[in-house]
Parts: structure tokens; sequence; C-alpha cells
């Protein structure tokens, strides 16, 4: 699964999905991408996050909803990554998911559960002709 | 960390990275279409084959897709889900933000809505999607995402029936406990949401 934040210089957050899910599901069944506040979601007044993994246990928390609402009250983008994840780990020992976080300017971070690492990629305006970095972060 | 513009990209996607933060610094700046440029990359390459057509086939050997767009400035959504038969996804999402008042577009209708926009309609399996399901039903449909059904989804595949409910009743706590156990379906970087 693709899962984007874009946040332009004048601050326009915007955010999105796109996958063909999990393998061998259900004919009809849905995961989280699609659903907001799951898969991904955006408030130009603090940010946006996007998640992926295991969407079936994921969009039962609203992770990307959690994370943003925990950076409107002021958690840094890697402590709301922490705690929505956290969340779901409480449930789901097992699950296996991650989400990466972005305030709307531009201070980012990850969080994962399930996997050795998770692995985003950030392109922005620290770094001269917006070279693209693949980032980990340990789970 | 922290820098405008700005694209922040789950997994190792560079390509789909740089296309949406050269469409907003070069393109058109407007952040949807970065976003969809970008989302699209990964439904052309079929990134990890996560994304696009030709991956994580149904129990029917089907390829079905979702995505979403979000603005976080009007709150404006366009989504699909289940959508069948048509490979750009995240440019049917974009049309049902900007030509519908609805939020989410799923399956057959999705299809047909994405055709009356002007997408082609075309098969999503490929060899790859059609191989990596002949696997699964040599291997009696294992794993699955059946419970409480007969016969035994642990051991074949179905057409199934739903167990009467005092059959349910009779779940141990530990069973219940394994409820929560998703770690049969090998869920990572090449097999998620």
């Amino acid at each position: 699964t693709i899962s984007m934040i874009v946040i332009n210089e004048d601050k326009h957050v915007v955010a999105g999905t796109s996958t063909n899910g999990a393998r061998h599901k259900i004919p009809g069944r849905v995961g989280d991408s699609p659903i907001p506040g799951a898969g991904a979601y955006a408030d130009a007044e603090v940010g946006a996050a996007v998640a992926t993994g295991d969407g079936d246990v994921m969009m039962r928390f609203l992770p990307s909803l959690l994370a943003v609402e925990a950076m409107r009250s002021g958690l840094s983008p890697a402590e709301a990554g922490q705690q929505a994840i956290g969340r779901i780990a409480k449930y789901y020992p097992s699950f296996v998911g991650g989400i990466v976080v972005v305030t709307k300017d531009g201070q980012y971070g990850a969080a994962c559960h399930g996997m050795e690492e998770f692995p985003y990629s950030v392109a922005d305006g620290t770094v001269a002709d917006g070279d693209v970095r693949v980032l980990t972060v340990k789970c | 960390s922290g820098g405008l513009p700005l694209v922040a990209t789950t997994w190792g996607f560079t390509n789909a990275t740089l296309r949406a933060y050269q469409s907003l610094t070069v393109g058109a700046f407007d952040p949807i279409e970065a976003l969809v440029e970008g989302c699209s990359v990964c439904e052309r390459e079929q990134c990890d084959g996560t994304v696009g057509f030709g991956g994580s086939p149904d129990e029917n050997g089907e390829t079905t897709l979702d995505a979403m767009l979000m603005d976080g400035k009007t709150m404006d959504i366009g989504a699909v889900a289940a959508l069948r038969d048509v490979k750009h996804a995240a440019e049917v999402a974009k049309h049902v933000l900007r030509n519908t008042k609805h939020t989410l577009l799923v399956g057959s209708q999705a299809t047909e809505f994405a055709v009356m926009m002007g997408f082609k309609k075309e098969s999503l399996q490929t060899e790859a999607s059609k191989s990596m399901w002949s696997a699964w039903q040599n291997n009696h449909c294992q794993p699955n995402f059946w419970k409480n059904v007969i016969p035994s989804p642990s051991m074949s595949c179905g057409p199934y029936e739903p167990v009467s409910a005092n059959a349910i009743h009779r779940t141990t706590p530990s069973s219940a406990e394994n409820l929560s156990d998703r770690s049969a379906y090998d869920f990572g970087q090449y097999n998620h949401d």
C-alpha cells in the first residue's frame, strides 16, 4: 500500500492512499486504506497521518485520526504515532502495522508494530533538490 | 526534521515520493494533483505487489483496488473501495472528490461510475496474481479469513456454511484469545493494506 502525505509551501495539507489490499481476502472485503481516519487523515490546522498494515484490525481503531488528534493536543509526530499504534497493540498484540505522522510545518515521525523495522520515504525542503530519503523506525 | 514543501510516504517507494515532490515544486503546485501523481506511479509500478493491478488476489483470484484522497484544508474526501476492473484507482478517487458530493463509492457500482468518468474497464488479473491464487488453492486455501463455518476453514476450501449458534458458544476462552492472533496471515512488506 502506498499511503502519502503532501504539504505545499502554503501549508495546504493533503493525504491519500492506494492499495490492492490483503491477499486471499473474502471477495468484497475492503481494508482500512479508503476509510477516512483509518488509512489516512488530514487537517490543515494540525497536520496529517497515514497508516499501512493489517487493515481488518487497523480500521477498528482509526489510527490516523487518533494520531492527528494526539498532535492537536501537543504530542510530537513520533509520540502521536506510537500512541495510535499502541492502542491497537493492546487488543491485537500480533498485529502488523505502521504509521507516518507529519505536522503542518513539516515535522515528521513514524511508529510501527509487528515488524522489525518500518521504512518510510521523505522528500522535503531541508535537502537540496528534494532528494528522497528512506528512513526507518524500529518497531 | 522538517521543511516545506514535503512529501512523506509509507515504505521505500522513492519513485512515487519523488514524482509527487516534483509535481509540487515544478508542476501544478496543487497538492491533490501531486498526491494523485505520486500514488499513480505505484499503481503503474505495482509497488511491492501491494499497489495496483495484478496483486493480492482475493478468494476468486480477482484483484480489487482501494484508494482515498483527503484535503486537509476543506476536509473534502474522495475514495473508492473494492474497485473492480479499473486500474487507476487514485484517479477515480479524484473524480469522486471533484465530481460528486459523496465521499466513498464501492464495488461494481464504483466501476460503473469510473466508466462514466471515462476510465477503461479491463481485467486486473495478471499471470503473477493468477499463479499466487492457484498456489493458495493448492494449499487447501490456507490461510483464509473464515471462522465458525463448516467444513473447517483451517483444513479446506469453501463453500462454507455457518455453524449453529450454540456450537459457537462452545468456543473455549483460549480459542477466543486465539481470535486476536493474526500472525497466520503473514502480513508484512509484501502483504498488507
